[in-house]
């Protein structure tokens, strides 16, 4: 039991930081641009 | 004796399950350990980047209402194109002529996961725009055509509200010089390209450079132990090429 509830945090904190990253990576390409405009 | 052989056969076997069970758990745990400190440098580092872009934002958000009202009557125009009634299919256009330009609209399959707003519809374009705000949180990009200025077709491109799987094109104008895929059916033939292909090959044939920059960060923080540096890296490689351009 405790393994697979190991396994299930993981899990979570995983897809957690896949959606983060996605965030990041659109702000990321937002401020870009945003930069590139004012260049 | 042979009882007691047996007893200490047994216990050892225990112990060695006891052990390989232990190293798994501690294995797990440190796994999790890792992600759960990736998880708190990504919020952290995604709170930066929040707030860099909101002093930006408002900074050239000012910039632009003292010097261009230009985008601002741009930006204007084109809410209300996303107002107006379409009721359209894939790949479909409808063109409404006023006054003043020449107002189109068009359906381009999207990936959930793409987040570039890049649809090919035959014309080269260029980005200057992107943003989000509260009450509309879909992102929205504006492109010039790339003949600019001496062609004044722009576009915003927005995913779709009614369905995520679809990318709305609001035109505004009309082109004065051939595409490079000349005909009728523009549309209609990126809609059997992307059609015809699984998610995984259709990233691959979009791999435009920052389309694969964005793949590399995604999939370098759910594989890579280094991840913050490998990010890191990515990042701050795109702000300096952007910023050489």
């Amino acid at each position: 039991s405790t393994t697979s509830a190991l396994v299930d945090e993981l899990n979570r904190v995983s897809a957690e930081n896949k959606k983060l990253s996605e965030m990041l990576t659109l702000m990321c390409e937002n401020y870009n641009v945003l930069r590139k405009q004012l260049l | 004796i042979e009882k007691k052989e047996v007893s200490d056969l047994a216990s050892a076997d225990l112990a060695k399950k006891r052990l390989v069970k232990d190293e798994k758990v501690n294995k797990l745990q440190d796994e999790l350990n890792r992600a759960i400190s990736e998880n708190k440098k990504l919020t952290e580092t995604l709170a930066r980047v929040c707030e860099s872009y909101n002093a930006l934002h408002s900074y050239l958000e000012a910039l632009q209402s003292r010097k261009s009202p230009e985008h601002d009557n741009f930006q204007k125009e084109h809410d209300k194109f996303a107002s107006s009634s379409t009721g359209l299919g894939y790949g479909t256009t409808e063109i409404i002529s006023d006054d003043k330009a020449t107002v189109s609209t068009a359906y381009f399959p999207a990936d959930k996961s793409d987040t570039s707003l890049s649809v090919r519809d035959g014309y080269q374009w260029r980005k200057y725009g992107q943003k989000i705000t509260k009450d509309n949180p879909s992102p929205r990009a504006y492109f010039r055509c790339s003949f600019s200025p001496s062609c004044p077709v722009k576009k915003k491109v927005q995913r779709s509200a009614e369905d995520p799987s679809l990318f709305v094109a609001h035109y505004e104008g009309t082109h004065n010089h051939p595409g490079p895929h000349v005909g009728g059916s523009r549309t209609v033939k990126l809609d059997l390209v992307q059609g015809g292909l699984g998610p995984v090959e259709e990233k691959k044939e979009r791999g435009t450079v920052q389309e694969v920059l964005m793949q590399q960060m995604a999939s370098s923080l759910t594989n890579d132990p280094k991840f913050t540096a490998v990010l890191a890296a990515a990042i701050s490689g795109r702000l300096i090429d952007q910023s050489r351009t």
